[in-house]
């Protein structure tokens, strides 16, 4: 299962954020644990958020598969997922 | 960059240098391969107190401590988990977990964007001189995100939010990949965020020239440069047996195995393969015949493997040196390398023409080889890299791109201190500075001259300022003719230079330029299609379309790209101007039609009254009655016609503001 993970970088709509969660970090890595369905603290072991953007543009990159990705769209608030490339010096 | 700022006309007595108290204070993010902090080109012994908005840090990892940032590197940070993510755990024994540079790119760039004044350094005695960056006097953060399997997205980004959150006025970024949609293309996404906020983001074009629409980082936000020579060359000539004479280029450093002008057997590689192997001519690994190879010099073809890995491989079967024939590809263009072994790159019409030698006098082939050393006062320069990429933007094509082009070939900079200058692992010549190619070199030259115009118009938008550099830019080179491809040989075109070679002395008082905000930018995202979600991960949910007529081609850029669909005769665009010159001042207009076309403008008179009003215009595309009758005939709108090219000048009798204007049939 480890090896189907993939890095992603997810895309939400802070304003979309519920109020039940103090801080986008919390909303993110509790949504994060909800469609890997493990406790938080093993998600976020396995699976991040890698990192929370919030100046250039807001979201996080996590590591997931491909069907836990299309899950996270279902939910409220987070727009789109795109997975991670490797680019190259010129 | 001991050469670069006498090149550019970048003097200390007057321009843009005092102007701007040589960048003082603007902060330069440099996204990278990180840096060699022990070099002196990030030394601060002339720098006061760090700015007291700059809100970043300088995080200790493997091999780098917190204490070597200073008032002039004054920040560093690393990123690395996506990298981790996709390849498993860093291997810490071939690179630094740490923002410390392993490889040597990061170094280079950053040194060349803003790096201190130094005396007296070389690379083996080539390229001699007192290097400085650009922006000697602007701070440098470093945000290494380029690792050995190159550079991901999820870390590219991670820099970009952290280097804007820290404070950063320009970012420098000499990284691309393949063309994606902007809302999947991390560069493009992230500038666009750092543009929202005011940082200028300016990135290399990539380096798969000559081929038509290779272009990257193409986002109307970046300043996306070119890669041209200087007027700088380091000679290795080259006399066969029979008298003919070449012109070489080298940066071979160690001693030669033969008097001065001595002919040595001459073999071409492809006729010394080992086992018949069919990718000899490459002089790939484990190819050459030692039994054919063994004391001479050997004639490889440039392609699959580095360029100086050929060299390494003729050694490593026996060879005593090397010449490096072009690929059709690569022309004229002449990239300088620190072999291992005496070699020297010659063009591809040179490379033909020696193979053809070898053939005729076969074993009897000889040939000398020599190194001059530095050789300045080159004409024609600046002349565009064959492997600078090129238009036409693909996405989309109504903005033409590159924007600029500067010294990208054969640049002296700060290096690392953990490989040599070829990279290869047996290369142990560990060196101070170093010359490297690419679009990468390009790039941070743009940038330190980005952070001098930031210096003097801290003001001024990113678009303000990315139009000041594109339209004082020249198309001529130093002998006073368009500037030439060494792809071919034949003139350069917009596709090649974008709006031309940057002049800094001229960019610091523009006249006039195209501004653009926040909203103008999402109007053309809108008008690329992009709603909800795919307008959203852009806006943050801040600005909406306003304009639902908006065209890509309407967007206010500094550079004319028209796309004319078979039924289309005529187009036309508006552009609006803001004189940031004297408040009263009157521009006329002066246009070179592309070929096919006819061309309006109206006004043909702008007349400003004060400072920083802003007048509007028009222009209408025509096509031409010759060329709608040509093309009824099937004449033109081929292959070879496809684009044209041309200019839009606004003229006070002091300032030329002038716009490339790129045809697509």
């Amino acid at each position: 299962q480890h090896e189907d993970l993939l890095t992603y970088i997810v895309h939400a709509s802070t304003n979309q954020k519920p109020p039940v969660f103090s801080s986008t970090a919390h909303w993110y890595a509790a949504s994060i644990a909800s469609v890997t369905g493990l406790p938080l603290h093993l998600s976020l072991a396995r699976h991040g958020p890698l990192y929370t953007y919030q100046t250039v543009f807001h979201g996080f990159s996590a590591k997931l598969t491909p069907a836990q990705s299309s899950s996270l769209l279902l939910r409220p608030g987070f727009v789109l997922a795109v997975q991670d490339k490797v680019l190259q010096l010129h | 960059t001991t050469h670069t700022p006498v090149f550019l006309h970048l003097t200390p007595s007057d321009g843009v240098l005092p102007s701007s108290g040589y960048g003082h204070d603007v902060i330069v993010g440099v996204i990278d391969t990180g840096i060699w902090p022990e070099r002196p080109s990030f030394n601060d012994g002339r720098f006061d107190e760090v700015p007291s908005r700059w809100k970043g840090e300088c995080e200790e990892g493997t091999d780098f401590n917190s204490s070597f940032c200073n008032k002039k590197f004054i920040g560093a940070r690393y990123f690395y988990k996506g990298y981790e993510a996709a390849k498993g755990p860093m291997d810490e024994s071939a690179e630094s977990k740490s923002p410390r540079d392993t490889e040597g790119h990061g170094t280079h760039t950053s040194s060349t964007a803003v790096g201190d004044f130094v005396a007296n350094v070389s690379l083996f005695g080539y390229a001699s001189g007192d290097a400085r960056g650009m922006a000697m006097d602007a701070r440098l953060a470093v945000y290494k995100v380029c690792w050995e399997p190159g550079c991901y997205d999820s870390d590219i980004l991670a820099a970009f939010d952290s280097a804007v959150a820290d404070g950063v006025d320009i970012i420098s970024l000499s990284v691309g990949g393949d063309i994606v949609p902007l809302y999947k293309d991390s560069i493009a996404l992230g500038s666009y965020g750092a543009m929202e906020q005011g940082v200028l983001v300016s990135c290399s074009a990539g380096n798969s020239g000559p081929s038509a629409g290779s272009v990257r980082n193409v986002a109307p936000w970046v300043l996306t440069v070119a890669a041209s020579s200087i007027d700088r060359t380091f000679p290795a000539p080259i006399v066969l047996g029979d008298g003919s004479s070449y012109e070489g280029i080298s940066l071979y450093g160690g001693m030669s195995f033969w008097e001065e002008g001595e002919q040595l057997p001459l073999v071409y590689a492809g006729d010394a393969a080992l086992n018949g192997s069919e990718s000899a001519y490459l002089c790939e690994t484990d190819t050459l015949d030692p039994g054919l190879v063994q004391g001479k010099l050997v004639l490889c073809e440039r392609g699959s493997n580095a360029r100086v890995a050929k060299g390494y491989v003729v050694k490593a079967a026996g060879g005593m040196g090397m010449i490096l024939a072009n690929t059709f590809e690569s022309g004229a263009e002449l990239i300088a390398d620190s072999h291992l072994i005496p070699a020297a790159l010659v063009s591809f019409e040179d490379g033909v023409a020696i193979k053809k030698y070898i053939s005729s006098y076969t074993s009897n082939a000889t040939a000398s080889m020599e190194f001059k050393g530095t050789k300045l006062g080159v004409t024609p320069a600046p002349t565009m890299a064959a492997f600078s990429s090129r238009g036409p933007n693909l996405l989309p094509p109504e903005i033409l791109k590159p924007d600029i082009t500067a010294p990208g070939l054969n640049i002296l900079a700060a290096y690392t201190g953990k490989v040599g200058p070829t990279g290869l692992d047996g290369d142990d010549r560990l060196v101070d500075f170093s010359i490297m190619s690419g679009t990468s070199m390009s790039c941070p030259h743009v940038s330190g001259l980005a952070a001098l115009l930031k210096a003097v118009y801290p003001g001024w938008s990113p678009a303000a300022i990315k139009s000041a550099l594109m339209t004082t830019s020249s198309i001529l080179d130093n002998t006073g003719e368009s500037i030439k491809d060494l792809f071919d040989g034949e003139a350069a075109d917009p596709f090649a230079y974008g709006a031309g070679h940057v002049n800094p002395t001229a960019a610091l008082d523009p006249g006039l330029v195209y501004d653009l905000s926040v909203q103008d930018y999402v109007n053309f995202l809108c008008s690329l299609g992009y709603k909800d979600a795919y307008l959203q991960i852009f806006t943050k949910g801040k600005y909406e379309c306003t304009n639902e007529l908006f065209r890509a081609r309407d967007l206010n850029y500094p550079s004319f790209a028209l796309v004319f669909n078979k039924d289309e005769e005529n187009v036309t665009v508006t552009r609006s101007v803001t004189n940031v010159g004297d408040a009263n001042a009157t521009y006329t207009v002066q246009v070179v039609a592309p070929a096919g076309m006819n061309i309006t403008v109206e006004p043909e008179v702008l007349e400003f009254n004060e400072e920083n009003s802003i007048l509007n215009y028009k222009v209408k595309f025509q096509i031409s009655l010759d060329a709608q009758l040509q093309s009824l005939a099937g004449i033109i709108r081929t292959a070879s016609t496809e684009h044209a090219f041309g200019s839009l000048t606004w003229t006070d009798g002091v300032h030329k503001v002038r716009s490339p204007i790129a045809i697509t049939y």
